[in-house]
């Protein structure tokens, strides 16, 4: 059963029964090929959710409990070792592929591991989407202290009431240019909140580049860097070797 | 090779492809490079099927990745490639559907090409659009211009995009090669990556390949 969600962390999740499917999924790649006994079991998820086409992408956070022999790892007598992993899960027409995952164990004896407090304090894009709704829309006092407290980059108190306008429009914009749909009012804020890190990221990108090339806003401009590596682009490129060719002839003469 | 080049303007390139949300740009990248090698020793411009690769090259992970070298090798062994008209880009995988009767184009071989930049366009001018992979560092933002990111952002060693050269020249004095992506023509210049021509930009030299069609 999943946990309940901390009350910070509501505005940007999806729905938590919505994520179950692909969290249970991701928990058995994981269990592959594990002997009964030492298979993990799943935590605390979080997540959302980017639907295009047919399509269904979730970004997870979850935590696996699975038993624990390392006591550098566990806090002796716990025998539970609890591992903080992301999980990428794509589906389609009701058919899940696991596209990433990446686990690592918690040190239970430092952070509480588990609770939702550690789940907040990992992901910088999770804290900074949270962090941002403050910016553009008015929430009890206490939400909004609770968002503010967790990143400083987009305190509303230290960004320009004038960016925060401009920068609300050109979202405006790009959502009707590329036909965005977002399910959710916080699945909106949440693409809003990484639509403005990338703009960020754009300007650092064009203050660096030699060329005459101009960067911004596109239709990718919704997607944090993972999500953008994980749909669009090929690792294997680098991870494997290309099986080698006969080298082609050179080309001669005028 | 010729100061400019481009293969657009000689029927050799079909319009610009969208992948959709998948993995699949190494497909796009080969069939591109077929279609060209087909135009130029056949005469006709044919749209090639990228889903028969995403179903059907067991030796690539579809929407996950693939390597144009494996994808070479799939065309040779499954006897050719059908049209887009006969096995249409959904961008997912599927059971293979491949149907031999229906193979318009057969590749004979594949060669991998120079790493010297100055070498690449003369093979590209003489012999059809070319298959390279590339570090996509900036390019879920790029617009339009030519790109020259500095080194060390782009690194030639963390290649994860591939797509198509077309074309190089100058614009401004600044050498670029023209390369087809496979982001639909919503994306850059209608579909287009401008990429600095001569430094080995974004490892833009380092994975060239063609098919060989005699």
């Amino acid at each position: 059963a999943l946990p309940r969600r901390a009350a910070g962390a509501q505005a940007w999740e999806a729905e938590s029964s919505e994520l179950l499917a692909p969290a249970r999924f991701a928990l058995e790649m994981y269990n592959r090929g594990r002997a009964a006994g030492t298979r993990a079991a799943l935590g605390a998820v979080r997540g959302r959710v980017r639907r295009e086409g047919r399509g269904s992408l979730y970004s997870l956070q979850a935590t696996l409990e699975e038993a624990c022999n390392d006591p550098t790892v566990c806090q002796l007598p716990v025998s539970k070792k609890t591992l903080l992993c992301s999980f990428q899960v794509l589906e389609e027409l009701g058919k899940h592929t696991l596209l990433r995952r990446d686990c690592r164990p918690v040190d239970t004896k430092i952070t509480g591991a588990g609770s939702p407090q550690m789940l907040q304090s990992s992901g910088s894009n999770f804290i900074q989407g949270s962090a941002l709704i403050s910016l553009f829309q008015s929430y009890p006092d206490e939400k909004s202290e609770n968002f503010r407290s967790f990143s400083p980059l987009f305190n509303k108190d230290t960004l320009p009431e004038d960016f925060v306008m401009q920068v609300a429009s050109i979202f405006k914009e790009f959502v009707i240019t590329y036909n965005r749909t977002y399910e959710t009012k916080e699945e909106a804020q949440w693409r809003m909140s990484v639509f403005i890190n990338n703009m960020m990221r754009a300007q650092k990108i064009q203050a660096l580049d030699r060329g005459t090339a101009r960067y911004g806003v596109t239709k990718f401009s919704d997607l944090t860097e993972e999500e953008f590596r994980t749909i669009y682009l090929n690792p294997l490129l680098k991870e494997l070797r290309s099986k080698r060719m006969p080298l082609a002839m050179s080309v001669n003469g005028p | 090779a010729p100061p400019e080049w481009d293969w657009r303007n000689k029927g050799a390139v079909t319009k610009v492809k969208d992948q959709g949300m998948c993995g699949s740009c190494w497909a796009f990248s080969v069939t591109g490079n077929v279609e060209g090698q087909w135009f130029l020793k056949r005469g006709d411009l044919l749209s090639l099927s990228e889903q028969e690769l995403v179903d059907c090259d067991k030796l690539d992970k579809a929407c996950l990745g693939g390597l144009p070298s494996n994808a070479y090798s799939a065309i040779k062994t499954l006897g050719g490639l059908e049209t887009e008209d006969d096995y249409g880009y959904n961008g997912h995988l599927q059971t293979c559907n491949f149907s031999a009767e229906k193979a318009k184009v057969y590749i004979n071989d594949s060669v991998e090409l120079s790493q010297n930049e100055q070498k690449l366009a003369a093979w590209l001018a003489k012999n059809g659009p070319i298959s390279i992979a590339i570090n996509a560092f900036g390019m879920q933002f790029y617009r339009h211009g030519i790109s020259h990111p500095l080194r060390p952002l782009c690194s030639p060693w963390l290649i994860d995009h591939a797509v198509l050269l077309v074309g190089y020249g100058n614009r401004s004095d600044i050498p670029f090669w023209a390369i087809k992506n496979s982001w639909g023509t919503d994306w850059g210049e209608e579909g287009y990556y401008y990429l600095h021509r001569g430094s080995g930009a974004c490892g833009v030299n380092i994975m060239a390949s063609s098919a060989v069609v005699n």
